[in-house]
């Protein structure tokens, strides 16, 4: 009997670990800026050098009023994605606000390299592919340059959208962000997901090493996140008049002091 | 809550504000 209840309670928590696969993978699917078939279709056409350099003419201020745009409509779509995974709406709503402050920026990383074009290095942006020298008007090309590094070796890994889902709902749920209150739940909803993660892996017979690499672009993706928040705040010791009137709220309220 | 008003209201809307 000890036995038989070994085994209903693995198979309980294996039933458990499938349907939160299958929760987050339909999650990530519904709440994709681009679904599957639109990618497919996509032409893939990448800016020429005239439009280039329009971008590269623009202000500092523009260029980082329309990026801020483009994250902020990606975002919304990160906090679709964070309400229909199985838990999250039950952590008390201080803890929600605390994991999408700290993790949304970093799932829109995860989410470029859908969007992304390994060979162009050129990523899917306001309406056409563009490399890192579209960006120049941003005035930091360093930490451009990192994120397009990054989302080149997440495409290497080439994740299917449910290693991505999983991936992302895995960042998303960390137990050591600052400020939460019930980081025990959190962490409990963390572990089971990385569970799925784990299985999803196993069923789809990838490398033994591949969890550990996923592992070491959380650090990355928090070393990217950090230091766009730091060009913020030097963007706004120069122009705060600009973030103020002319940025998006809900950029200010996630990424604000 | 008023810091984060926005993101209450998309936590709470039922509907979200993006056209899925």
């Amino acid at each position: 009997s000890n036995e038989d209840t070994v085994s209903t309670a693995s198979m309980a928590s294996t039933a458990e670990i499938d349907h939160l696969s299958q929760i987050v993978s339909r999650s990530h699917l519904e709440t994709c800026q681009y679904l599957g078939e639109e990618l497919q279709q996509m032409s893939w056409q990448s800016f020429v050098q005239e439009e280039v350099e329009t971008y590269q003419s623009k202000t500092q201020e523009v260029m980082w009023q329309l990026c801020a745009v483009k994250i902020t409509e990606a975002i919304q779509y990160v906090v679709e994605f964070a309400k229909r995974i199985d838990g999250f709406m039950e952590l008390c709503q201080n803890d929600q606000i605390v994991l999408l402050k700290a993790g949304s920026l970093e799932v829109v990383f995860i989410r470029m390299c859908r969007l992304f074009d390994s060979q162009k290095n050129a990523v899917y942006f306001d309406g056409k592919f563009a490399g890192p020298d579209v960006f120049r008007a941003l005035g930091c090309d360093d930490l451009i340059s990192s994120v397009f590094d990054f989302a080149q070796s997440l495409c290497s890994l080439h994740l299917t959208e449910d290693e991505l889902a999983l991936f992302s709902a895995f960042v998303l749920l960390s137990a050591d962000r600052s400020w939460l209150q019930d980081k025990l739940q959190v962490e409990k909803l963390q572990q089971k997901t990385q569970l799925a993660l784990q299985h999803v892996l196993q069923k789809n017979q990838r490398e033994e090493g591949l969890l550990t690499k996923l592992r070491y672009k959380v650090s990355v993706l928090r070393s990217l996140s950090s230091r766009h928040t730091e060009k913020l705040s030097a963007f706004r010791v120069v122009h705060s008049d600009i973030v103020r009137t002319h940025f998006p709220p809900l950029y200010k309220e996630l990424f604000g002091a | 809550k008023e810091k984060h008003k926005i993101l209450h209201q998309l936590l709470q809307n039922s509907t979200s504000p993006v056209d899925l």
